[in-house]
């Protein structure tokens, strides 16, 4: 070999043209595919559509029946466990992912039917204590990430981002929220058409009343924040969708309907019972969690600058003037959006919670705040592993999402639980409406249905949270 | 299961206390002004 080396002549000769026409063609390939890949698709509405982009296993990952597998998964686990068994086989599962057993309630392995029980399992009362921070942990878990936002781009892993607005969604021009639905009424949003349920309810910590009952009776269709609560709240029955709850005439006052828009309204799709842990409370209690909350945010009860409707302001649209800085693209322009109108001095943040399969899976309150709406994506299930963070491209943009949206001490705040193969069901403990990993066509990315808790309460016009209160979590399935 | 928080919150002020890849607890300091 060294003699090979080193004895044998070097002989130049010129390459054909064909090959050097050949490698030319492949350099430009490689550049437009690389072009292709970094381009930012967007739709009709200026958000960033989202497709599969990873290396191949990736597209493969992306070739499976997900939902159903996740649907199956949580089938399997949702079987009752023989009695004999459960010790045994949830100390096994708690050995293999990291559970400590001495913190569940109950604590006794034979009262949890099924390993989506177990999975599903509470903790004993005082085993995490609250800091006193403005922000508190919302789960067991890792931080995968944190961060300022900049030029509206989350950070997913170093040097890949996704689109804050396709993460959370935008408001669209006309879309009804809670700045002009005061009641509360549930709205089913999606960017091309708007649903309108006219059933009188409000939704308090997860028990329905009448919004008669909530605000008061009295004729005219006074509505807004303002009117006097009397009475004992109790409980509205449940109305089958189609019922039409307005017109029984016995919900304690005239609410003033939402207008239906053409022939897209329909009624609300009744989507069952959730289980509600918050205990039950009376007015009182409630008006005093009110109060508490609104102490905590130290007395940001008017709509924040952050959240409210904007004008867009957009040359295209005529209005004139501009609050969004210039030079923003025109795509980011065209919307009005709470994440757009920060105040000064203020930025966006992020932090990113991993919940690993031993970890408790229920999630709390980070801080105190008020919910004003949801918006579920339905989406993908990729596992959110961390491996499969760092190569799958928008990953939580592709995934199926919960987007619970509103404000806390300093403006916008956002929650966004985001499902997985494994646990594909989240649960919100105050929306007994939302339903996930649910069987049927799906939507195109980027879609949305969107539910308004102004009517939750009339202090604050959300749905309040106090520090680490428990808010809902991830099931099996 | 993921959970993301995206807020505003000051610039200047707010810090997070925590680290990528930290174990982290419900109710622990996340951040703090």
């Amino acid at each position: 070999l060294i003699n090979a080396w080193t004895e044998t002549p070097t002989k130049w000769y010129p390459l054909p043209l064909a090959v050097g026409a050949l490698l030319l063609v492949a350099l430009q390939y490689r550049k437009k595919v690389r072009r292709a890949q970094k381009e930012v698709m967007l739709d009709e509405n200026g958000v960033e559509v989202v497709k599969l982009k990873g290396p191949w296993h990736v597209h493969v990952l992306g070739a499976l029946p997900l939902r159903n597998m996740s649907r199956l998964w949580g089938y399997v686990n949702s079987l009752e466990l023989p009695v004999w068994f459960r010790p045994y086989g949830f100390k096994l599962y708690a050995y293999a992912f990291g559970c400590n057993l001495d913190e569940i309630e109950p604590r006794d392995l034979r009262a949890y039917p099924s390993l989506g029980d177990f999975f599903y399992r509470k903790l004993r009362d005082g085993v995490r204590p609250v800091d006193d921070a403005i922000l508190v942990s919302p789960a067991d878990g890792t931080i995968l990430h944190f961060g300022a936002i900049k030029d509206l781009r989350v950070e997913q892993v170093k040097g890949i981002t996704y689109s804050l607005d396709a993460f959370i969604g935008v408001d669209k021009p006309g879309s009804i929220n809670s700045s002009n639905n005061p009641l509360g009424v549930v709205v089913e949003h999606n960017p091309d058409m708007t649903v309108v349920d006219d059933r009188e309810f409000a939704n308090v910590n997860g028990i329905e009343y009448s919004l008669g009952q909530l605000i008061g009776g009295g004729n005219g269709g006074s509505s807004g924040t303002n009117t006097p609560v009397s009475g004992t709240l109790t409980p509205m029955t449940e109305e089958p969708a189609g019922a039409g709850g307005a017109s029984d005439g016995d919900s304690g006052g005239s609410i003033p309907r939402l207008p239906r828009v053409g022939a897209a309204a329909k009624k609300f799709e009744d989507q069952g019972d959730v289980s509600v842990v918050e205990p039950e409370r009376s007015l009182q209690e409630t008006l005093a969690r009110d109060v508490s909350v609104a102490k905590e945010m130290m007395g940001t009860l008017n709509r924040t600058p952050s959240m409210t409707p904007t004008n867009d302001n957009d040359n295209e649209d005529g209005n004139g003037g501009s609050s969004t800085p210039a030079g923003r693209p025109a795509h980011e322009r065209k919307h009005s959006s709470p994440i757009r109108n920060l105040r000064p001095g203020h930025s966006l943040f992020f932090t990113v919670v991993y919940l690993a399969p031993g970890d408790y899976h229920r999630f709390h309150s980070p801080t105190a705040w008020v919910v004003e709406k949801r918006r579920h994506f339905v989406g993908e299930l990729f596992s959110v592993s961390p491996w499969m963070a760092k190569r799958l491209e928008g990953l939580f943009v592709l995934n199926e999402r919960v987007a619970l949206l509103g404000r806390w001490r300093y403006g916008f705040f956002g929650m966004v639980p985001v499902g997985a193969t494994n646990v594909g069901s989240i649960h919100v403990n105050f929306d007994k409406n939302l339903r996930t990993n649910v069987r049927g066509r799906r939507p195109p990315p980027g879609r949305y249905s969107e539910a308004v808790y102004s009517g939750a309460s009339v202090l604050l016009g959300g749905q309040p949270l106090e520090r680490a209160q428990e808010m809902g979590g991830f099931r099996l399935g | 299961s993921t959970v993301v928080l995206v807020f505003e919150a000051p610039t200047e002020e707010f810090e997070f206390k925590v680290r990528p890849g930290e174990k982290v607890k419900v109710g622990q300091k996340l951040g703090d002004v």
